[in-house]
């Protein structure tokens, strides 16, 4: 692991959230 | 080992006992994912921004996030009480957090926060800094170059004329402000490398 943004899943929320792909967090 | 992910932004940074380390962490995931959200809908609100290519908005997203979020989330750091209060509400001690193993990191947030509210920036101007912030140019991995340049040179261009306008009498202020900059670097490097020790434990 030597990308700390990958580790978090960073790249997977900002391209869902750029895409307008806001998954809801469940409950 | 109890886990301890002494993060602002955990809702739950000290971790129950019977979570495996996997869970625990998905669980920090779920925490910043909303202050995320909101900084990738902040950059599509910056004018030319959503005009970049999809790979560098995300470059630019991906090595600038941190360094928003650090920005807009200063005022969580009480540095006259020497607290933190946390997304979830809570407060917390600096020593108390010291003893979770925030040492050096902690240290340097309070020092940014407490020179970047010693600014004391309008809504507007704090703004419009966070954009040039997000809109680095030397960011690894930038494909179109030109692009990014050029539009953080607008922003930067706009930023100045907003803080001479608002300070006409300062002319240091704009320095100052574009130094923080250099100071946020150096937080993601140190916050970066928090994480990746959070990993490999």
């Amino acid at each position: 692991f030597s990308d700390p943004a990958s580790n978090l899943g960073l790249e997977d929320i900002i391209r869902k959230a750029l895409m307008g792909n806001l998954e809801e967090r469940p409950e | 080992k109890d886990i301890v992910l002494a993060c602002p932004m955990n809702m739950f940074p000290q971790a129950e006992p019977s979570k495996t380390p996997q869970e625990i962490w998905e669980d920090f995931s779920l925490s910043f994912t909303p202050a995320v959200r909101e900084v990738v809908e902040f950059a599509k609100h910056i004018p030319g921004f959503s005009a970049l290519s999809e790979n560098d908005q995300v470059t630019l997203l991906k090595a600038g996030t941190f360094e928003v979020l650090m920005v807009r989330f200063a005022s969580l750091f009480n540095v006259k009480e020497q607290t933190v209060t946390f997304i979830s509400g809570t407060t917390y001690s600096l020593e108390a957090l010291k003893g979770m193993g925030m040492g050096g990191l902690l240290d340097t947030m309070f020092e940014f926060s407490e020179k970047l509210n010693s600014l004391e920036l309008t809504a507007e101007e704090l703004g419009l800094f966070t954009a040039v912030v997000l809109v680095s140019a030397d960011r690894s991995g930038i494909e179109n170059l030109n692009s990014v340049e050029l539009l953080q040179e607008s922003l930067i261009r706009v930023l100045r004329t907003l803080v001479s306008k608002s300070n006409p009498c300062d002319a240091s202020r704009f320095t100052k402000l574009l130094l923080k900059m250099s100071d946020l670097r150096t937080l993601n490097n140190m916050h970066s490398e928090k994480l990746l020790s959070f990993r490999i434990d």
